[in-house]
């Protein structure tokens, strides 16, 4: 994930 | 998505719907604060910039195209609406919205881990989410008389939190790749904000009695 952040989260 | 994920997410999408209920139905968003609505809208602009390029299912894009929709629609009703603007605490709600918006767009422009604009609006989003909330709840504390709806709204968005870090604590233990610092210390922040609000609601209907918070 990009970034290590939650970009498949709302 | 694991449970919890979907669960909050419910609870996310449920605050939502109570809270048009409320205005639509009884036309009236009194005890509301218009500037966390503002901020929510704001928050969810900044973090779905992606909709269109980063397509990760149909529930995620179907989701956020309601969540814009949504607050969108809370922010008009409450600005422009004929009768419903005319219930808005203007005078009561008074928290600056540049005391919240400035340093988390320091903090995002600090710390996002990739310089392009659409992470570091993303990251402006997760730290701006976090503290949304808080115009809402001092307007709460000055609101005598908290209707049913308003309580049980702050009550499901808080329930959005919570779920959403056990949601983390579940990826932590079960994706490899699951490391992001950043989203677990604003979750949790934006949870430690809600407790004092969360103690007082469960007071209250232990007890049987109308919510209020103690200025």
């Amino acid at each position: 994930i990009e970034g290590g952040g939650a970009h498949d989260e709302l | 998505m694991n449970v919890f994920r979907l669960a909050g997410d419910m609870m996310h999408l449920l605050s939502i719907v109570v809270l048009l209920l409320k205005i639509t139905g009884i036309k009236s968003c009194r005890g509301i604060s218009l500037k966390t609505q503002e901020l929510y809208l704001l928050v969810f602009i900044t973090r779905y910039l992606d909709i269109f390029t980063n397509f990760v299912s149909l529930y995620n894009t179907v989701m956020k195209l309601v969540f814009l929709g949504t607050s969108s629609a809370i922010v008009y009703y409450m600005r422009y609406d004929r009768i419903i603007k005319l219930t808005y605490d203007k005078e009561q709600d008074t928290f600056k919205y540049l005391l919240l918006v400035a340093p988390s767009a320091v903090l995002a422009l600090a710390t996002s881990h990739v310089y392009t604009v659409l992470e570091v609006l993303w990251t402006f989003s997760i730290y701006l989410e976090a503290v949304a909330i808080m115009p809402q709840l001092v307007l709460l504390q000055r609101t005598q008389n908290i209707d049913n709806l308003t309580g049980n709204y702050v009550f499901l968005l808080g329930s959005y939190r919570g779920l959403y870090i056990l949601n983390w604590i579940y990826r932590f233990f079960t994706e490899k790749h699951y490391r992001q610092w950043l989203v677990w210390t604003c979750g949790v922040v934006q949870t430690i904000i809600y407790c004092d609000f969360f103690y007082y609601y469960f007071l209250s209907w232990q007890n049987n009695e109308k919510l209020a918070l103690p200025a």
